[in-house]
């Protein structure tokens, strides 16, 4: 499995549509401080149904909604889609699959599995739960934790 | 779930020890049920001994010390049961130019199973990548991903 | 005491914004008492507002931005009350390239008057450093201090 | 007022003694992970009278004293010494003074300023109490204190 695109609407620093091709390999992202590429890391563990405000950086879940400097260019909701090369993870989705999550500034929030109106849990129990994200994601301020023994979740998805 | 979580566990103790000796040049590293009794529900520590060391105690780890072992385990949990992703964010900070080359070396290998996504600082990491991604606000404000070569990006930021 | 207290922290506050704008290319920064009443007991907060954004969140601040952000704190008040020493350990680490070379610069300002000494991995802190010196261990787990060229320290970490 | 010379003996991962000469302007330190650097800024910390065993990086005070791979090289004791190139900030001790601690394994430790015993407090008084040193100190590991507001301590002392 990989992820093939990232499409970002209205995510913190990213005003209008930013569309990210992805392959194989390692891709690095590279740019001056607040540039936006922990915005990236956000808007990934996003989509895969994180649901943490610390976790995300921000106190309110508007927080994630893009803020221009002059309030009519800001946008109403954020939305973060992938398209997922699969092959080996969830054959019941074909050979590739989409998710996408959305929230307005009037407080919705919208699930898309394969542009079908989904719940959270269904995102969830395939990635955050299934144990397939549980290691996926780390940063520098996490390593600390590691270190002092909190590697119990780690192991939980393992098993 | 007991005797598969403790097979599961059994292997990524080897891993970790094996990745260890290979980021550090020799020492062990092991992982300690709290509670073996009940393996589901104990805590799991990391006990360390670096090579020519007597001492064994965590607390007196440098910076990039303690980045390295905490890398050592999860590379061994990706060995172990390979995730689809693997995203870092500015990982490499605190690591001396030699271990930011055994870091991507190991990156490497991560690699041929799972996809690594990594953000960085560090010009090194950078020439190690396949892809690489420029992020820029040429509007204050405005984040801009461009995608570049390493040579295009010098330009970019004429000061970096 | 309180006197002499609003006094001083009027003073960091200005130089705070003047150093903050410096390294930000603009917006403001400002220290806010928590109880105003009662100076001498009350809490500091910091307020930030960055060019070209209404946000004043602090949380949403970048690992970059947050330790410019500190800094410019920290040199607010060498500027009011110069200490002795400075003593800084990777400090420079979150901070791209641009950014690197404003923090040397405001800490040749700081040097004028303070003494400095930084811990870095960054070649571009190395080199603004008037004195050098090089850590290593000959021997496994026994440092040792030598004082050094830059160049000299590439031979001694070869793949450094 | 600058350090002049810093003299460590069996501090950390500094077996013997150690001396490093110091001048005004910048000197920075430099080197591979664990070679030592961090050490230094404690046995600074530690001489000016730091008492609190997690911003010394250790749980108890033994842990200071160097241990070797073989038992019988182990230090018995160590010491910093400091000299103090002073103009502007202590007139009563004169043009140049001494600050040393040292502890043993035992369990004693002495204090002495210009090679005559003191307390800790002695000490103590003249840099972390007097706020000459209260912002003195700087580690990454810090820079959230600071963000997050916890800045009264630095500005106790400069008024
Ligand atoms: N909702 C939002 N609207 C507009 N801008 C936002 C929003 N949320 C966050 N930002 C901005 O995004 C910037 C931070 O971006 P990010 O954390 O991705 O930087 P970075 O590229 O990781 O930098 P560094 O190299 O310092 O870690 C901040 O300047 C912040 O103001
Ligand atoms: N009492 C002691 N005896 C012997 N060695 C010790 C003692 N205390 C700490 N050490 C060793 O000192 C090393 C850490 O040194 P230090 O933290 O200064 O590294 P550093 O140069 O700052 O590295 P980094 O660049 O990773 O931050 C550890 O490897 C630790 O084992
Ligand atoms: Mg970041
Ligand atoms: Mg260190």
């Amino acid at each position: 499995m990989k992820i093939k695109e990232i499409k970002l609407y209205g995510f913190k620093s990213f005003p209008g549509e930013t569309k990210i091709v992805l392959d194989r390999g390692i891709t690095a992202f590279v740019g001056p401080n607040g540039s936006g590429k922990s915005n990236i890391f956000d808007a990934l563990r996003w989509v895969f149904g994180e649901q943490s405000m610390k976790a995300l950086r921000c106190e309110r879940i508007e927080d994630l909604i893009y803020v221009s400097p002059v309030p009519k260019d800001d946008a109403n909701f954020t939305e973060i889609s992938i398209t997922v090369d699969n092959e080996d993870f969830f054959p019941q989705f074909g050979g590739e699959f989409e998710i996408k999550r959305k929230f307005y500034r009037s407080g919705e929030s919208e699930f898309y599995l394969n542009r079908v109106r989904c719940r959270l849990q269904d995102i969830q129990a395939l990635f955050l739960n299934s144990g397939t994200l549980t290691y996926s994601f780390l940063e520098l301020s996490e390593i600390e934790k590691i270190i002092q023994g909190n590697t119990k979740e780690m192991f939980d998805d393992v098993s | 779930a007991r005797e598969r979580f403790v097979a599961i566990f059994d292997e990524v103790k080897k891993e970790f020890n094996f990745v260890f000796s290979k980021f550090f040049e020799g020492g062990q590293a092991d992982l300690v049920l709290s509670d073996p009794s009940n393996p589901l529900t104990s805590k799991v520590d990391i006990a360390v001994r670096m090579k020519g060391k007597r001492l064994k105690v965590i607390n007196q780890l440098s910076g990039g010390e303690r980045t390295l072992l905490a890398v050592s385990l999860l590379l061994a949990l990706y060995l172990v049961k390979p995730a689809p992703f693997c995203i870092l964010d500015e990982i490499d900070a605190p690591l001396d130019d030699a271990n930011v080359v055994r870091f991507n070396k190991f990156l490497r290998d991560l690699s041929q199973r799972t996809q690594v996504v990594i953000i960085t600082h560090n010009r090194a990491t950078m020439e190690y990548a396949d892809y690489l991604y420029g992020l820029t606000m040429e509007k204050r404000g405005q984040s801009k991903v461009i995608s570049a070569k390493l040579a295009d990006l010098e330009k970019l930021n004429p000061d970096a």
